[in-house]
C-alpha cells in the first residue's frame, strides 16, 4: 500500500507545471524515503530529477518500494481538477496498475477522486555523482526567468560566464547581441534577492536557451534558483521545493565539434 | 560549430 498526503494542492500543481514541457512521462520512485523522479527530456540533452522527502508530507506510508510510471500530462490535467486550497491523497496498492489521486475541499464537504492507468516505462535510469562544481551562483529566480527569455530573442544559446565579481549571460545572433551582468550582492538585506557567488575557479560556459526557459517553469517553486557549474559538464539548474525537497535540472553543455 | 552531447553520457547507467 502507498499512500502520501499533501494539506494543500498548489505545490503538487507547480511541480507538474515545472516538468510537463520537457517530459510527456515518468516513472515515480517511492520508497520509505520519499518519492523520486529522474527522467530525461525526448533528446536526451538533459535530465530533470525531482526528490520529494517522505517526512515532509502530512502523511506517507510505503509499505513497499514502488515504481510509478505515469502520463504527465494527464497526471496536470487531473490537478487541475483540484483547488489549490484542497488536500491532495495519491494512493496505489501494491503491484496495482493504477494510481488514485483524491482530493478533498477544506470544509471536508466535496470530496473528488480520479484514477489514472499506470505506464510501463523503460527508462534509463543514471547514477548521479555528487560534485564539487568551479562555480555556484545562487540568485532570484525571477532574474534568472527574465534573463533566459530577454536573452533567447536573441540567439537559440546563451553563454553563461561566472567570475568572482559576478556572472555574465551573453547571446548573439543576426539581430545583435544582448550582455547581462550581476554582481555579486554586497549587502544582503533581503536573502532571496541576493546574487551570491562561490567560486573555486572561473568557468565560462554555453547553453541551449530553450531547454533554460523550459527550467525556468519552476520558477514559482522557489524565490531562488541555483547554477552550478564546471567546465565540460552538465549545468545544474536546483529549485528548492520548501521543505519537501527539490528539483534538479541538468543540461549538457554546447560545445565545439 | 556547437552541438551539445547526450544527457546520459556524462553520467553512469545504474
Amino acid at each position: 500500500m502507498f499512500e502520501a498526503r499533501l494539506m494543500n494542492a498548489t505545490i503538487l500543481k507547480k511541480i507538474l507545471d515545472a516538468v510537463k514541457d520537457l517530459l510527456n512521462e515518468g516513472t515515480f520512485d517511492c520508497s520509505d524515503s520519499g518519492i523520486q523522479l529522474q527522467a530525461m527530456d525526448n533528446s536526451h540533452v538533459s535530465l530533470v530529477s525531482l526528490t520529494l522527502r517522505s517526512d515532509s508530507f502530512d502523511k506517507f506510508r510505503c509499505d513497499r518500494n514502488l515504481s510509478m510510471g505515469m502520463n504527465l500530462g494527464t497526471m496536470a490535467k487531473i490537478l487541475k481538477c483540484a483547488n489549490n486550497d484542497d488536500t491532495v491523497t495519491i494512493k496505489a496498492q501494491d503491484n496495482a496498475d493504477t494510481v488514485t489521486f483524491m482530493f478533498e475541499s477544506q470544509n471536508h464537504e466535496k470530496v473528488s477522486d480520479y484514477e489514472m492507468k499506470l505506464m510501463n516505462l523503460d527508462q534509463e535510469h543514471l547514477g548521479i555523482p555528487d560534485t564539487d562544481y568551479s562555480c555556484v551562483v545562487r540568485m532570484p529566480s525571477m532574474e534568472f526567468a527574465r534573463i533566459c527569455r530577454d536573452l533567447a530573442q536573441f540567439s537559440e544559446s546563451m553563454v553563461i560566464c561566472c567570475t568572482k565579481e559576478g556572472v555574465k549571460f551573453s547571446a548573439s545572433g543576426d539581430l545583435g547581441s544582448a550582455n547581462v551582468k550581476l554582481a555579486q550582492t554586497s549587502n544582503v538585506d533581503k536573502e532571496e534577492e541576493a546574487v551570491i557567488i562561490e567560486m573555486q575557479e572561473p568557468v565560462t560556459l554555453t547553453f541551449a536557451c530553450r531547454y533554460l526557459n523550459a527550467f525556468t517553469k519552476a520558477t514559482p517553486l522557489c524565490n531562488q534558483v541555483q547554477l552550478s557549474m564546471s567546465a565540460d559538464v552538465p549545468l545544474v539548474v536546483e529549485y528548492r521545493i520548501s521543505d519537501l525537497g527539490h528539483i534538479r535540472y541538468y543540461l549538457a553543455p554546447k560545445i565545439e565539434e | 560549430i556547437k552541438n551539445q552531447k547526450g544527457i546520459n553520457t556524462y553520467f553512469t547507467a545504474g
